[in-house]
């Protein structure tokens, strides 16, 4: 039922920034966010998908003003882990979608994703909780993702759409 | 402040499924995620780090006993959108903080890495939203990185602890 998804969000000024091939060990990822941290740069989306030959790619966002200072935080991290390389792209926005129900019912990230398709939006990055489901899209495509999402929930005949956290 | 977190959770039972170098086009993540919900399974973590020559990676976990079926809903996918390969491990366990507070603290996500590494746990994947940071660690490893987590933000000694989502 639709009442499983009871808004959607835009987060359009991300950037995405991405520490690829990094040691696979414990402590990394802390010696990388720690340095973030300190510079107090909130970080949005973090996804670390399984590693490969002990080395790992982690992708993260942060808004778009901070990337120059995530930069920083990142080289001052590789002095300590052994080197990786870095990526970013702050050509890119945040389309979820969030509700209660969704851990209990199948089938509603494959209908965000069907949407996304049908408007023939590649999916960049996605990530989920319990309540929410997350994706990075190209942020020229940002308000057809956001419309798409919208229309395959209805949620604008959603009397109680909220603004999602 | 230890408020930005109020709980930490370990669900033991999950199975982690990566399909590795699927197309990075638009419908590839509808063809895999519809034939999973069609089989009636519940998908928790979904991760998808950022792909590379049109090629990307999509882990996601599910109930341990649902491993099999799910693996037929992704064979039959991969008729569809192109072969790509699978893998699964079935030792693994989900360790996660929530928290109304985290997005906006810098922070709390250094701190759970923090008393990860101080424990030797490798984190295998990573996924996050506003309220929740979802690692996942090997399943004989699972108490450990509760007990670190949970003793990293205090949280024994906060009376308004609540089981999280
Ligand atoms: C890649 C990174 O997450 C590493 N496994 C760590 O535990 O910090
Ligand atoms: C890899 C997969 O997510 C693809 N980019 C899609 O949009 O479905």
């Amino acid at each position: 039922s639709d009442r499983a998804v009871s808004g959607a969000a835009l987060t359009r000024d991300e950037a995405k920034i991405t520490a690829v091939g990094v040691p696979d060990v414990p402590g990394t990822s802390y010696e990388i966010f720690s340095r973030i941290a300190d510079r107090n740069v909130t970080v949005d989306m973090i996804v670390q998908n399984i590693g490969d030959g002990g080395r790992a790619d982690i992708s993260f966002t942060v808004p778009r003003d901070e990337l120059a200072v995530t930069l920083e935080a990142i080289d001052e991290a590789r002095t300590v882990t052994g080197d990786f390389d870095v990526t970013h792209d702050d050509q890119v926005a945040k389309v979820s979608v969030v509700g209660m129900g969704m851990a209990t019912q199948a089938g509603v990230a494959d209908r965000m994703f069907l949407a996304l398709s049908e408007a023939e939006i590649n999916i960049k990055m996605i990530t989920t909780s319990e309540i929410k489901i997350s994706t990075l899209v190209e942020r020229d495509q940002a308000l057809a993702a956001l419309r798409a999402v919208h229309n395959a929930f209805a949620l604008d005949q959603n009397p109680e759409s909220i603004p999602p956290l």
